[in-house]
């Protein structure tokens, strides 16, 4: 990516996470996706070290792809079609052939691939857009790519079957940028396959899905995944309305605008709506040629693709495009690289913008492109899209667990397609923009690669813990992260944004033992068959119950449910020194609204590295009555080293009525 | 519905009773198959994926009859339809 990396404060000088793990050197992250455009400058393998011993992996030959497409950068290649293949898929109408081997017909995974491990490319943009050197989050990590999804997408066979492989293969983390709705675990092939795969020492990382705002919309729910929401950069790309009238609307867009004289020209403004044919969405053929010829087309934003509109709007004969968010989308923009002079405008935006064409008898506006601006907006914040919690199936596990950057990512980009993907778009480009939880799964890779390489003993549980615990709970001024017009909830990010440089260097961690999940599955209830369709493990919850009264899963974050009038609650967790020795903690809560939360002890101290300490939590409800609406609060819980106040170990308190 | 083929993932116990009588994992699932589909089938034809690693079991081209079959097989732990995902 051109910028995440600044903006997640990982340097290549300065004393930090790059420098404390070599760049991520030696650690192996697998990719789940669409697979790899090997010939991408993010994969070119000068100045990498050899391909580990202990790979097994391969390099499988197909369609436009050779054993030779690999190198020591992209150190495997594997396609999974059976399950596709055979699930009676229509004829494709996309034009764009699909290459039956690794390489990547749709751009998703060599994007998502090229985030968590991509080398150094100087001079990247889009168009000349958000330009800067390229770099993923780990670039001197290996990348094994795994396809599984094609053009209609990824089938749970195929997808477990790359899990199966990977883990044969050696990775070290998994990438899964793809997902659905919350399933409970013993239907969930992700969570199923990714327990063998934690138990084999693979960090698994998934995106928590892009049906946000909607609560319990998360997905990749099993405790021992790390599920990712998106988060915003302070990266904008100001393209602004200057209506008839002289006042001036926001908006966002990666078109080069100067590059066409047309591109800042004034227009008359179209909004075409009525009928059924989707016109205020820019459908295909929806826009009536005598309408929009020359003119500037407004199209509402959703159903169809953003830059798939601006197509249609260039189709009509329309010459330039402004797509204003709905309400659901709020001001959140994500920018395309459109065929056309374009603009994304907010919600607000949109309806001042259509309040003035409803008021005027010849509404005209152009857009005056702004380039590149870093640095002056509020971020991160959280994307309007990144799916939420609470949990739909375990309400003692918080999700998601992190935010990372998600939106306007720009990332490699294969040489099939255009910027937009689209097939009408001939540009070529070896960079384009993107927007989803999909983005934002592989900056945390990448990130878990970096603490793998620098701590190769630590189990998943551990990384995702040093993750978690040392995320940042405001925004880059220090104010809290927004969500909207409101600071964000823990169900919308979790533990917090990510934060690799205090990642690397946690102090203190909170480990799982892959027993302790099975455990945990018995005090959710699951049956013993259930348990075993998860976990392959044989156990009596019964036996495993009475020899662990009161287990609490060792989870990094905290989250309380009071059920059934039940005001109080005890849960355990357990500390382990990954700092200096004679370190000594103490604690500071913020509890939630409503409720008292006791700790005790309220030090910690630990005399050797690797000594575990374990402290009691007692959540108590001051709430009198309780209504039949849920209602949640939230707080913190932070140990805080006495003598390094660099390690700082935070826990969100969530707790739902 | 009942002959259409979909595929299934079978999953199966790890240390099953019939396990140790097969020499790999993937003849161990080709001789499920082979006491589901009838005999003149090729069993070899609908086993899409044998995993190992990642989950004991298969993938594999099955009809509801032969499901119901399956499902009353002793190492027979589950069987789930496969599910299409997206990208996000």
């Amino acid at each position: 990516t051109t910028y995440s990396y600044k903006f997640l404060g990982l340097s290549s000088t300065t004393d930090g996470a790059w420098i404390k793990s070599g760049f991520g050197r030696g650690t192996i992250i697998g990719v789940l996706d669409t697979g790899v455009w090997p010939e991408s400058p993010s994969f070119a393998d000068q100045g990498m070290p050899p391909v580990p011993k202990r790979w097994r992996g391969m390099c499988q030959e197909g369609q436009n792809f050779k054993a030779t497409s690999c190198n020591r950068k992209l150190i495997g290649a594997r396609f999974f079609i059976k399950g596709h293949h055979v699930s009676s898929v229509p004829p494709s109408e996309n034009m764009v052939d699909e290459y039956i081997s690794p390489r990547d017909s749709s751009g998703h995974g060599t994007h998502t691939s090229s985030t968590a491990g991509g080398v150094s490319v100087p001079m990247a943009s889009v168009l000349g857009n958000g330009a800067g050197v390229a770099r993923g989050m780990a670039p001197g990590a290996h990348i094994a790519v795994y396809k599984v999804c094609w053009f209609n997408g990824c089938y749970s066979s195929d997808i477990l079957a790359a899990i199966d492989v990977a883990i044969v293969d050696g990775v070290d983390v998994l990438s899964l940028s793809l997902g659905g709705f919350p399933l409970p675990l013993y239907d969930d092939s992700i969570a199923i396959g990714s327990f063998r795969a934690v138990e084999h020492g693979i960090s698994v990382i998934c995106a928590a899905g892009n049906n946000g705002p909607i609560q319990s919309s998360v997905a990749n729910i099993a405790p021992w995944i790390a599920t990712i929401g998106a988060s915003t950069l302070d990266r904008k790309f100001p393209a602004i309305v200057r209506m008839g009238n002289g006042e001036y609307v926001y908006g966002e867009s990666l078109f080069p605008g100067k590059s066409l004289p047309i591109a800042e020209k004034e227009l008359e403004l179209v909004y075409v709506t009525g009928g059924n044919s989707g016109s205020e969405f820019c459908f295909r053929g929806s826009l009536p040629k005598e309408k929009v010829k020359g003119k500037m087309v407004v199209c509402d934003r959703g159903v169809n693709g953003r830059a798939e509109k601006g197509v249609a709007v260039k189709e009509a004969g329309g010459a330039a495009m402004i797509l204003a968010n709905t309400e659901i989308n709020l001001e959140e923009d994500s920018v395309d690289a459109h065929v056309l002079p374009a603009t994304e405008i907010g919600y607000a935006e949109a309806v001042r913008l259509k309040t003035y064409m409803d008021t005027t008898s010849h509404p005209r506006a152009r857009i005056v492109f702004g380039g590149t601006v870093i640095g002056t907006s509020r971020a991160p914040e959280v994307a309007q899209f990144s799916a939420r919690g609470p949990n739909l199936y375990d309400s003692t596990i918080l999700k998601p667990d992190v935010l990372a950057p998600g939106v306007n990512i720009i990332a490699a980009w294969p040489q099939n397609l255009g910027p937009t993907s689209l097939p009408e778009d001939t540009r070529r480009v070896n960079f384009t923009v993107m927007s989803g939880t999909s983005m934002a799964c592989p900056h945390v890779s990448g990130i878990a690669a970096l603490i793998h390489s620098a701590h190769p003993g630590w189990t998943p549980a551990a990384i995702k813990s040093a993750i978690m615990t040392s995320a940042d709970a405001s925004d880059h001024r220090g104010k809290p992260i927004m969500d909207g017009s409101k600071p964000a909830a823990v169900f919308a990010i979790g533990a917090g944004h990510v934060n690799p440089n205090r990642a690397i260097d946690p102090g203190l961690i909170y480990d799982i033992k892959p027993d302790e999940y099975v455990i945990h599955l018995c005090t959710l209830g699951y049956t013993r068959s259930e348990i075993f369709t998860i976990t392959h493990r044989n156990v009596s919850c019964s036996e495993k119950l009475k020899m662990n009264r009161g287990f609490s899963l060792n989870y990094p974050s905290i989250s309380v449910a009071f059920k059934h009038g039940v005001k109080s609650k005890m849960i355990t967790r357990r500390l382990t020194n990954v700092g200096n020795p004679n370190s000594v903690y103490s604690v500071q809560v913020k509890p939630p609204e409503g409720v008292k939360v006791r700790v005790k002890p309220r030090r910690l101290i630990f005399k050797h590295i690797n000594q575990s300490l374990s402290y009691r939590i007692w959540v108590i409800s001051r709430k009198k009555t309780q209504t039949k609406k849920i209602s949640y609060a939230e707080g913190q819980l932070t140990w805080t080293n006495a003598h390094n106040s660099f390690h700082r170990v935070r826990s969100p308190i969530s707790v739902t009525w | 519905y009942g002959n259409t083929l979909r595929t299934y993932i079978v999953q199966l116990h790890p240390h099953g009773v019939t396990s140790s009588s097969f020499p790999t994992k993937f003849l161990w699932h080709l001789s499920f198959l082979d006491q589901t589909l009838s005999s003149e089938e090729d069993s070899s034809s609908r086993l899409l994926y044998s995993y190992g690693s990642a989950m004991d079991g298969f993938a594999a081209l099955l009809t509801e009859t032969e499901i119901e079959l399956l499902r009353g097989l002793p190492d027979v732990v589950a069987v789930r339809p496969d599910q299409l995902l997206q990208l996000q």
